[in-house]
């Protein structure tokens, strides 16, 4: 049996907002030492989702034995939107499941809201992921990140990151012209997540999608930082940390052989 | 435009 209680129901809200636009169809793995983890891909195979939702996510969490629940995102999120951010929120799953129950219970009134969602077979590729060893790395705002995202996603569909150990630049060429944005590295001692880190140990110079780039920022409601870390000719990593565990995406970027 | 990769050309599928 599955029992995952979230002391807020904003968490997991948060969490499906950010990947649901990415992907329709995924797999939650269950298991009592990992939590709930996830990995998916977007339909034009270029964007890999990896969530990790440890146990330490949950007020109280149990998983007897392992299990996969097969979802669908968006009857998920319609379920999600009956309940107030605030509200506990408990997952619910019997051993061989056909459903998930998901229970919302209000923390002042006496109310407590019960779905059933129906689960599904989903025959998902898993592909290995090996730790990799990377060119540079960016800890930054991740409302920085994600104006950078937006806006130069009206320019371009692309944007270009470049990493030297001076400063981190985006750039954009689109029809109607070009920007770029630079920052370079600070700390702020009074608050700290506006501080912006570079680790470089290679420069880089990337491509990536200004479509997914602007999936991807939808993350950001869940940390008020993000890290880049960055490879050559390889895809980017994009991490947004959880209260315990991440959600991490993967990017193949653009570039000729 | 440079053309645009998939995840699978990096990541093997197990």
């Amino acid at each position: 049996m599955l029992e995952g209680k979230f002391d807020q129901a904003s968490l997991l809200k948060k969490i499906i907002d950010s990947i649901r636009d990415s992907v329709k169809l995924c797999n939650f793995n269950c298991s009592q030492n990992d939590g709930i983890t996830v990995q998916a891909i977007d339909d034009s195979r270029v964007l890999l989702i990896a969530l990790k939702m440890d146990p330490g996510c949950f007020q109280e969490f149990r998983c007897d034995r392992d299990m996969v629940l097969g979802l669908d995102l968006e009857s998920l999120g319609k379920i999600l939107k009956q309940g107030n951010n605030e509200d506990y929120l408990t997952l619910i799953a019997e051993d061989n499941p056909d459903s998930l129950l998901i229970v919302f219970e209000d923390k002042k009134k006496d109310r407590i809201s019960e779905f059933s969602l129906k689960l599904m077979d989903i025959d998902s590729d898993v592909l290995t992921i090996d730790d990799m060893d990377n060119d540079c790395s960016i800890t930054m705002p991740s409302a920085d990140f994600s104006k950078i995202a937006r806006d130069f996603k009206t320019m371009s569909e692309s944007l270009q990151i470049i990493v030297t150990k001076e400063s981190v630049k985006f750039k954009a060429e689109g029809q109607i012209g070009s920007g770029s944005v630079i920052f370079k590295p600070h700390t702020d001692l009074d608050n700290p997540d506006e501080s912006i880190k570079i680790d470089m140990n290679q420069p880089v110079n990337l491509t990536f999608g200004a479509k997914y780039l602007n999936d991807i920022v939808k993350a950001s409601t869940l940390s008020s930082t993000i890290t880049i870390k960055l490879t050559d000719k390889a895809p980017a990593l994009f991490e947004f940390k959880l209260p315990s565990g991440y959600l991490r995406y993967y990017l193949a970027p653009k570039f000729e052989d | 435009n440079k053309p645009q990769l998939t995840i699978e050309e990096f990541f093997p599928v197990e």
